[in-house]
């Protein structure tokens, strides 16, 4: 939620500014955007018209850039580094944050390794200093590391930019959220009833002692 | 007695105009106030203590200052004279600075700094000054040892408005969030400090040194389950044996908690928090950002 | 609204991602 607080007025801004500019200024704001320390997402900025004009002109490279900043992570960026232009050390280590968003949005527990193959990382204290600086400490993720079994283990993550295809799985996770919240609050229903019956069935029961404890008294 | 203490008075004029505050000092202290032919009234005695502490204090003599300034703590309780009270608590707050007392001396410092009067008596109190010991309030905090106690002080001082403004702010913010300090910014914070703030120490560390070892390993042990005494090592900038004898240290002061496996060269940090609390601290946490969201939605009138 | 899919997608990582049967018991 903070990171959302805080990225909106950017999102804002680059949308606006986006809104009213040519080709050749558009990949630097693209360039800008893609360096900002605090940005961490990007759909908002893709989805302006006038972005989507770069395809296909000098200036697509920028606009791949941006989707790769969207949904992508590092290793795709090498697989494409062909054909994208090259990246700044912001830009690099831009990416590689929102690498650990995505490896973080399947799995809770991170390798050492992977996340060392994933961001390129060559040792341990390396992947632990961007892990603490670039991560933990710009907020975006939360969680510990453990040396002894060498993997980073989740907490929190701030949500990336869903893909399309994903949408699914996030409506059938709510689905089901929904679902045992429901039959959680029929068995409180449930239990309440029971309660109530129960005690009332006790008071019936004292009452039941307490008249014959009368009889008694008084044959006696 | 009077002729003496009138010429002793005017000796230590003449030396203080030198800036030989020591001897001036001596001089002073050789003023009988408990003598019993002289009648001297508390104010005059309270004064006297004060200034021999202050000029003792101008040389970073904390230990003959402290002398008079004890003798002077029996006096000031029962003073009217608001100008001594604040020397003497000034006097006293150094006194705890040099004496590395550094917490205590933060207590004393940021009282100081919260005073609200900008004239006392025929004195003037101008805004430096009390910036000055609001700023020797969060050094102290973050020279002092890492633990419950001095975490309290830091989280008022950085909710205290005044000390966004400080230079040494962006230091405090770190502290105050447990993160991890490098090294360029631990050497700029020791440009700030003063020389008994950067006294080496028996262990041949300095006072500063042990104060952000001592911080980045309880910052660390926010931010692992474990880890081995080597890592911790190259964290903290110690060979390995030095970071698990602090660690080992803290632990048993009860300043941080964990548990250390020499076998395996590995410190286990435990949370403050038991593991049910931080099961429910989860859920807390999940219901808190579902509300958030539910409110994002009715806001945006989805 | 991309911000709230963000949200989202962020909240329901956090919730347990355990699946058996008897944990949900103890869950819910």
């Amino acid at each position: 939620m903070e990171i959302e607080r805080k990225q909106a007025e950017l999102i804002d801004h680059f949308v606006k500014h986006a809104a009213t500019l040519e080709a050749p200024q558009l990949a630097s704001l693209i360039a800008e955007a893609t360096s900002h320390p605090s940005l961490f997402a990007f759909s908002e900025i893709l989805s302006v018209p006038n972005l989507s004009k770069l395809q296909g002109t000098q200036y697509s490279t920028s606009f791949d850039l941006l989707r790769l900043f969207a949904y992508g992570t590092w290793s795709d960026y090498k697989s494409n580094a062909g054909c994208l232009p090259a990246l700044l050390p912001d830009q690099a280590r831009k990416l590689k944050q929102l690498t650990v968003l995505t490896l973080a949005e399947t799995d809770k527990v991170l390798p050492y390794d992977q996340l060392m193959q994933e961001l390129d990382v060559s040792n341990v204290r390396e992947l632990e200093d961007f892990l603490i600086n670039e991560c933990m400490y710009s907020g975006i993720v939360r969680g510990k590391l453990d040396q002894l079994r060498r993997c980073f283990e989740v907490q929190f993550a701030a949500g990336r930019d869903p893909r399309p295809e994903q949408l699914s799985n996030m409506i059938q996770t709510l689905t089901s959220w929904l679902g045992s919240s429901d039959s959680l609050l029929h068995s409180i229903q449930e239990k309440i009833k029971w309660a109530d019956m129960m005690s009332e069935a006790n008071k019936k029961h004292r009452k039941e002692v307490e008249d014959r404890v009368e009889d008694v008294k008084k044959s006696i | 007695e009077e002729q003496v203490s009138v010429i002793r008075e005017k000796l230590a004029e003449l030396y203080e105009s030198e800036q030989q505050w020591s001897k001036a000092a001596q001089m002073l202290s050789g003023i009988d106030l408990e003598s019993g032919i002289r009648m001297l009234d508390d104010a005059y005695k309270l004064s006297k203590c004060v200034h021999i502490a202050r000029l003792y204090l101008e040389d970073d003599d904390a230990v003959n200052a402290e002398v008079f300034i004890n003798k002077a703590s029996f006096l000031v309780s029962t003073s009217q004279h608001e100008v001594l009270n604040l020397q003497y608590k000034v006097c006293y707050a150094r006194i705890l600075d040099l004496k590395r007392k550094f917490l205590e001396a933060a207590l004393r410092y940021y009282d100081i700094s919260q005073i609200e009067k900008r004239q006392i008596g025929d004195e003037e109190i101008d805004e430096d000054a009390l910036e000055q010991a609001l700023s020797s309030a969060v050094t102290c905090t973050i020279l002092a040892a890492a633990g419950p106690q001095r975490s309290r002080v830091l989280a008022t001082l950085y909710k205290d408005e005044r000390c966004s403004k400080l230079k040494i702010y962006p230091i405090l913010q770190k502290v105050y969030l447990e993160r991890i300090l490098r090294k360029p910014e631990i050497d700029a914070f020791a440009q700030e400090l003063k020389a008994h703030q950067k006294a080496l120490l028996p262990d041949n560390f300095t006072v500063l040194d042990r104060a952000m070892i001592e911080h980045n390993l309880l910052s660390a042990s926010k931010l692992y389950t474990n880890i081995s005494f080597d890592e911790l090592g190259t964290l903290l900038g110690i060979p390995p044996e030095k970071a698990e004898k602090i660690a080992s240290r803290m632990i048993y002061e009860d300043r941080m908690r964990g548990s250390i496996d020499q076998v395996e060269a590995v410190i286990h940090f435990e949370d403050d928090m038991e593991e049910l609390q931080q099961w429910d601290q989860q859920i807390v946490g999940l219901c808190q950002a579902l509300n958030d969201i539910l409110d994002c939605i009715t806001s945006k009138g989805i | 609204d991309n911000s709230l899919l963000r949200q989202v997608s962020s909240l329901l990582r956090r919730l347990p991602a355990m699946e058996s049967e008897k944990f949900q018991d103890e869950f819910l």
